[in-house]
């Protein structure tokens, strides 16, 4: 779960910073 | 220059540190470089004088990152004139600190049976990139979040053409600690750590068909970044 919430947040953090 | 790349860390082109002219005709060159795990000062020394020299020591000036010889300089017999003798000195990185502008910067005494010579000489701080300098991804993200943006420097790589760039920048200790792909875009998550124990945290943005990549880089030292740059930049260009 902790690996899947991290995996998220990565991409978050790089959809983010492609279109502030 | 030369390519200054063989299996593992990046090492740059050897330059004349000393010019005989200026040192009784003792002439230095040499390089830096990594290997597995050690630092090391690669010298050559050629004697250019008329007599032969001898009983050579070296010893450095305080640094930014406390670099200091691990042993001898070892040159076992004289040198004669028109003699070279090439020799690998190991570095430690707990020497005295003192900040150095730029901070690369390393001065240096070499002394022989005629005389005592300084020169100052500049090292890629991936020197100082170490080997278990991937960070653990959840502490990845919470500290990319926690480093203010004033922090943050960006840079652009020019005329980078790789599909390798990832493998190139771990042989010198820089790790990909995630990789997504947003429209077009590799946007890769990456850590160093110093051996002085100053994590370094980047985003390097490569876009599909441009040759230019964009750097953002995230220090809590953030005078680090551009010299961090600067390896990214010798990495990936050679």
């Amino acid at each position: 779960e902790l690996e899947d919430g991290l995996d998220e947040a990565f991409s978050r953090l790089a959809e983010c910073r492609a279109n502030p | 220059g030369g390519v200054g790349m063989t299996s593992g860390s990046y090492s740059p082109p050897r330059v004349v540190w000393l010019q005989a002219m200026k040192a009784k005709g003792l002439e230095i060159s040499g390089t830096f470089a990594r290997r597995g795990g050690v630092i090391q000062m690669d010298v050559s020394l050629t004697n250019k004088a008329m007599s032969v020299m001898s009983d050579f020591a070296v010893q450095f000036n305080k640094n930014s990152f406390g670099m200091a010889p691990a042993g001898p300089l070892q040159v076992l017999t004289p040198l004669g004139p028109n003699q070279t003798v090439e020799v690998s000195l190991p570095l430690s990185s707990t020497g005295p600190v003192m900040k150095m502008e730029p901070l690369n910067n390393l001065q240096v005494a070499v002394k022989n049976n005629i005389d005592v010579f300084y020169f100052s000489c500049q090292y890629p701080i991936s020197l100082l990139f170490v080997e278990d300098g991937k960070m653990d991804r959840q502490v990845f993200l919470a500290t990319w979040k926690d480093i203010p943006s004033d922090n943050e420097a960006q840079f652009q790589i020019k005329d980078c053409h790789l599909n390798a760039a990832s493998n190139k920048l771990q042989g010198s200790n820089i790790f990909t600690v995630a990789k997504r792909t947003v429209e077009a875009q590799d946007m890769l998550y990456q850590s160093i750590k110093l051996t002085n124990g100053i994590w370094v945290l980047a985003e390097l943005r490569i876009q599909t068909g441009n040759p230019n990549y964009t750097l953002s880089v995230k220090c809590r030292a953030p005078e680090v970044s551009q010299y961090v740059s600067q390896c990214y930049e010798l990495i990936l260009k050679n």
